[in-house]
This record gives structure tokens, sequence and C-alpha cells, in this order.
């Protein structure tokens, strides 16, 4: 099984 | 005061149309050198990243920063209203309550000018740093858009491999099995028409249909599309317009 990650563990908010 | 005026009201549908599907609020932020937006759909999976430059319009003119909060669907609605080739302006005062969108068709003198409510929308700003990419691609968005729209039937999942010379497409679903092989190309008399291939690393990627249908309804903004895959960090879709782009990030399927 795939697991769908989300963006905000890439991008952080500002 | 923000006054910004597109040409053709169609460039402004366009940009809408392009991603008015995976997000519903969206702030605007218009600046002097521009209007630039993002926003992240409610299963925060995709983000969508817009940057209009002063070029992409006939007039600009915005003497204060102002943040436009509007509701996509009713932004449609309105746009709606519009002829494709009528001019459009956008324009709002300093602290607004609502947004102008005037329609002008020169020829026949009739002018159309509606008024959109603003919404107060919490939402974060991502910082998107400059990442670093295996593998970036350029093709003819009609290209892309019809392997997904074709391997979207069968499968939920897109798995996209790239290597030297090829660019695979696989969708592997319970009705069977599809693939699509593209090899780089230089069309000189449609450059258009050309597949150009950079790779620095080879990748094996998947990716949620879904999001990739999402995506290619930005196929109408551009003729090409920009693919940047790394397995490392989300794959970036782009459409460029004349002045700006729009962007799509999204995050590849981990196998557990």
């Amino acid at each position: 099984m795939a697991a769908q990650p989300t963006i905000s563990r890439f991008f952080k908010a500002v | 005061m923000l006054e910004a005026k597109f040409a053709e009201a169609s460039l402004f549908k366009r940009i809408i149309d392009g991603f008015k599907d995976c997000v519903s609020l969206v702030n605007f932020q218009c600046k002097e050198d521009g209007i630039i937006a993002q926003a992240v759909d409610d299963s925060r999976v995709l983000l969508v990243s817009l940057e209009i430059g002063v070029e992409a319009f006939q007039e600009y003119r915005c003497d204060h920063p102002v943040t436009l909060g509007m509701d996509l669907g009713s932004l449609s609605k309105i746009l709606r209203c519009g002829n494709n080739s009528d001019t459009l302006t956008l324009i709002a005062d300093d602290k607004p309550d609502s947004i102008l969108l005037l329609f002008e068709d020169t020829q026949r003198e009739r002018i159309a000018e509606y008024s959109l409510k603003l919404m107060d929308i919490d939402a974060d700003f991502l910082k998107i740093e400059d990442l670093q990419y295996d593998t970036t691609l350029m093709m003819p968005s009609t290209e892309f858009s019809k392997v997904v729209k074709d391997l979207s039937q069968l499968t939920d999942s897109i798995n996209i491999m790239v290597t030297k010379e090829t660019i695979k497409f696989v969708a592997e679903g319970e009705i069977g099995t599809g693939s699509v092989i593209l090899k780089p190309v230089m069309d000189m008399e449609k450059p258009a028409e050309s597949i150009k291939l950079e790779m620095d690393q080879p990748v094996d990627l998947t990716f949620g249909a879904k999001y990739l249908l999402d995506i290619v309804k930005g196929s109408a903004l551009s003729d090409r599309i920009g693919i940047r895959l790394s397995s490392e960090a989300p794959a970036l879709f782009q459409f460029d317009l004349s002045s700006g782009f729009l962007q799509f990030f999204l995050a590849p399927k981990f196998n557990d």
C-alpha cells in the first residue's frame, strides 16, 4: 500500500 | 487602489478555471509588481501557487498592497458573465469589502459591471523554497493531459518513471493495466510539440490520479507543461503565462 503524505510535510508556513 | 486590466477576460477565466476545482477559498495578494496567490486543497496534498506579473496585464496599478480573499466558485460565476474578448478590469480600494469586475466590449460600447463580496480567509502562506530536482521535463500540455486522463480510467495511482531516454507512465488497476512511453523529441517545425528531458537521476514515482486530473485542468493556460521530479521533494507541474505562472506542487505517494 502506498501512503500519501500531505504537502505540509515539505513546506512550512511563514 | 488596485486597477488591473486584462486585455482579454479569457486569460483570467482560464487562470481561475485552472485551479478552481481543487481549491475554493483563495487569498490573492496584490502588490506593485503583480498578483500572487497560494492555496492548498482540502486534503492538503496539492499546493497551488499562482503568479501574475505586471506584463500579463494591459494596464496595472497597485498603490498599496492589498489582499483579496475570494471564493473561486463565486468568482467563476461572475467571470462567466463576461465575454472572452472583453477587456476585464479588477478594481479594489485599499481596504476593500468587495472587488469590482468591469467587462468592456469596446467595439459594441457594452460595459458590464459586477461586484463580488470579499472574504476574510484564514490560510497559511507557505514558504516555497528552491528545491533540488532529479529530472526536468517539458512537453505539450495536451499530451500530458491525455496520458493522465487515459490512465486514470484504470487506477487511482499513476506511476511516472524517467530514465535517460524514456518517460514511462504506468497504471495498474483492477480491470487491467496500461502504459504510455514517450521519448524526447525535437520538432523543429512545431517547437511546441517537442518533448525535452533533462535527467540527473532516474526517478520512479507514484502520484494520486485524482490530483493529476486536477493539475491538467491548467492546460488551457499554456500549450506546454514543465514537470520537475524528485525522490525527495514534491513534484512541480508548471504552466507558464506570458508573465508569471500557475504551479502545482504534489507530494508523491510512498510505499509503506
